[in-house]
């Protein structure tokens, strides 16, 4: 049943940009290899 | 104001109820059909995600949209109320979006497409070093994966294509199916026209996989009555196939049959059982079995109406179906049987009437008693669609429950008109789905006030 279903959860860099310049953060992303 | 894609004229938008402290929407999880149900798991409250920034400054020519950062603070069906970052406990400017469209992406989806994330003009002065800000909130939260989109999309593709020949039970004789062509699809419903069909008639809509749809062929292999041009029937019978035939593998097991012909070795012609009433999808009634076809399939009577001599009031069910029930059904969930028609529901009593008729009631042990862990409770606000004019998909409420069945209630409408619907029917759908998929919805029934 999809409620058993495990959770992937990945650690990931994501880019963010603003208008005072570029930097990168780790944020968990779901399902990103299902 | 926020933008809106795919806007369609009259449709009912759930917004204005969503708020209500008393609104409960079934999980999208309930809908095993329903695009992205099995990634939905891990979309959660708290997540972040980059959404357009209506707080803003006309905009500008360099940067024609605006994005910035939002928290899920809450989800109702495919419905998401979203909160800027920086607004703290300040539930103001909080809205709902669609999480099934292109309204929300994955944090960092501007960066790769160049565009500066803007924070909302209301909040713009609240933080001196917005870039600190937004690396404290974002760094160890959780947001949608980078592939999302693509995942929305792929879910709501159909596995049918505009063109497909296939076999559909006749919605004006549901004893036979007829020839039909796929004519237009929408969020994997299909409007199929028959092949006699004059041209102004706007077709039959339902679901890709409705227990009505059959591949080429279906008819001659299950032994079903088949109406179909003479050219389609001498082809079928040479086993000759074309191009544009839907064939097997694009069907679910219902929708072919199978090949043990022991399933339906317990069924007997005259046997009686209980229903749904194909044309009245409110009763559960007294029914007769007809025949037995091929493949696990059996053809009803209800006993309800006049015998049609024509037998024009027989209809096909999968013996594995959910809308067929052992007798003493009824009884056993407490709900109303419909009685044969010399009967009433006081005068009625299956163990006189089979024994005064000498009839046989089908085995219990024959039927589908499977009850999933379906999650739907009374009360769930759901779109169903509206089986006596399929076109049609409404803002509905589950009403009651028995066993794996749903009595589905369409919002403003008499009791008469409630539809007993199986909890993984592909006709009903998470709160949110018509948009989602650029459907109409149909909103409750408003009655004009009397003057």
């Amino acid at each position: 049943p999809m409620e058993n279903k495990p959770r992937k959860w990945e650690q990931k860099q994501v880019q963010i940009k603003t208008m005072e310049g570029e930097f990168s953060v780790t944020m968990w992303a779901s399902g990103a290899s299902d | 104001s926020r933008r809106h894609t795919n806007e369609i004229a009259n449709s009912y938008d759930w917004d204005a109820c969503l708020n209500d402290t008393y609104f409960v929407a079934a999980p999208v999880t309930c809908f095993k059909h329903a695009p992205i149900v099995d990634i939905w798991s891990n979309i959660l409250v708290g997540m972040k995600v980059e959404v357009e920034n209506t707080d803003c400054d006309n905009a500008s020519e360099t940067f024609p949209d605006s994005f910035w950062v939002a928290t899920v603070t809450k989800i109702i069906g495919y419905k998401a109320l979203l909160r800027y970052e920086g607004f703290g406990l300040n539930e103001t400017k909080d809205f709902w979006v669609s999480l099934c469209s292109n309204q929300v992406h994955p944090v960092g989806w501007c960066a790769t497409r160049g565009k500066p994330l803007i924070p909302p003009k209301t909040i713009e002065d609240k933080y001196s070093d917005w870039k600190d800000f937004l690396c404290k909130r974002l760094t160890g939260a959780r947001t949608l994966p980078s592939n999302f989109a693509s995942k929305v999309t792929d879910s709501m593709k159909s596995r049918f294509q505009c063109g497909l020949t296939l076999e559909v039970v006749d919605k004006n004789r549901i004893s036979q199916v007829k020839v039909a062509v796929v004519h237009k699809i929408i969020g994997r419903r299909l409007n199929v026209k028959y092949y006699d069909m004059p041209p102004e008639d706007s077709g039959f809509w339902c679901h890709e996989d409705s227990p009505l749809l059959h591949p080429v062929g279906w008819a001659k292999k299950v032994g079903h009555h088949l109406v179909a041009p003479s050219q389609y029937v001498d082809r079928v019978r040479s086993g000759i196939s074309e191009d544009n035939d839907a064939s097997e593998e694009l069907f679910t097991p219902v929708q072919i049959g199978s090949n043990d012909n022991t399933l339906t070795s317990g069924f007997r012609i005259g046997m009686k059982l209980e229903a749904i009433d194909p044309l009245n999808l409110s009763s559960i009634c007294v029914a007769t079995v007809m025949e037995v076809l091929n493949c696990g399939y059996i053809m009803i009577r209800i006993d309800t109406y006049d015998a049609d001599a024509t037998g024009g009031d027989w209809f096909c069910y999968h013996v594995s179906s959910p809308y067929i029930f052992p007798v003493g059904f009824c009884e056993q969930h407490s709900l109303a049987l419909v009685p044969p028609k010399e009967f009433t529901l006081q005068t009625f009593n299956w163990k006189n009437y089979l024994s005064e008729t000498g009839n046989v009631a089908v085995s219990a042990s024959l039927f589908n008693t499977f009850v999933p862990a379906h999650g739907f409770e009374e009360g769930m606000k759901m779109e169903a669609t509206d089986l006596m004019d399929p076109r049609l998909v409404c803002v509905a409420t589950v009403a009651k429950m028995a066993g794996r069945l749903l009595r589905v209630h369409f919002d403003g409408w008499e009791e008469e008109y409630d539809q007993w619907l199986d909890c993984e029917s592909s006709d009903i759908y998470p709160v949110g789905w018509c948009h989602s998929v650029g459907y109409k919805l149909e909103g409750p029934r408003v009655v004009p006030k009397h003057t």
